[in-house]
């Protein structure tokens, strides 16, 4: 599954 | 990982950087906002699962890099000022508590990975977009660095959407509401910082 794009969040 | 969100990340620091320099102007208890956000999403992305060394490193970087300066406030008095009225905060959380309990994906504390949105993350998400407003940040650097930021995380956003056909709602209209809110930081940057016309100060 993707990486959910509030992991990238600092 | 792809450019946008490098140049974001790169972005963060720097400001976090200007605030560890000099954070007289920035509002002790904006402060205590962005820590209640950064802390527990670092820490919760950390300890929920491994993502990868690079976002490791960052967000345990991140953290000395917001309580520092709140230290610095905090031990000296004449850097708390402005920003005094409580019930923003209050009336913010509550919002974003509904909010984040209303438009959550997935009924659950919070998750190690996956692409549902828990309502631990709605909250700090949402929390983020309220507290984010920087209504107090005067200084003028520091604010230009997290717009940035803002603005690089969405364009990271578009590159992730057209490169991996992934899409998070949430995570996508909350960083469109935060950068919306540094579009008039942006906006006297440019017009008056860079013209060099003087001081900086909100409208």
């Amino acid at each position: 599954s993707n990486e959910p794009l509030y992991h990238d969040e600092l | 990982m792809n450019v946008f969100r490098l140049c974001g990340d790169v972005s963060a620091f720097s400001c976090l950087c200007v605030c560890l320099c000099v954070c007289a102007g920035i509002s002790g208890k904006s402060q205590v906002a962005v820590c209640l956000w950064c802390s527990p999403h670092g820490i919760l992305t950390c300890s929920t699962g491994f993502i990868s060394i690079y976002n490791t490193v960052m967000k345990v970087g991140c953290l000395p890099g917001v309580g520092i300066p709140l230290q610095f406030i905090y031990s000296t008095c004449a850097f708390r000022n402005s920003y005094d009225s409580g019930m923003h905060f209050i009336s913010g959380g509550s919002c974003c508590s509904v909010a984040g309990l209303s438009f959550l994906e997935k009924l659950t504390p919070s998750t190690p990975t996956g692409g549902n949105t828990p309502i631990l993350w709605t909250f700090s998400i949402y929390l983020e977009s309220v507290t984010g407003e920087a209504e107090s940040y005067h200084q003028r650097h520091y604010l230009f660095f997290l717009g940035l930021y803002r603005a690089l995380y969405l364009a990271n956003w578009v590159w992730r959407y057209h490169t991996e056909s992934f899409f998070d709602q949430i995570a996508v209209v909350s960083g469109v509401v935060q950068t919306i809110f540094y579009c008039d930081f942006f906006y006297l940057y440019f017009t008056r910082v860079l013209r060099g016309s003087g001081k900086m100060s909100l409208p």
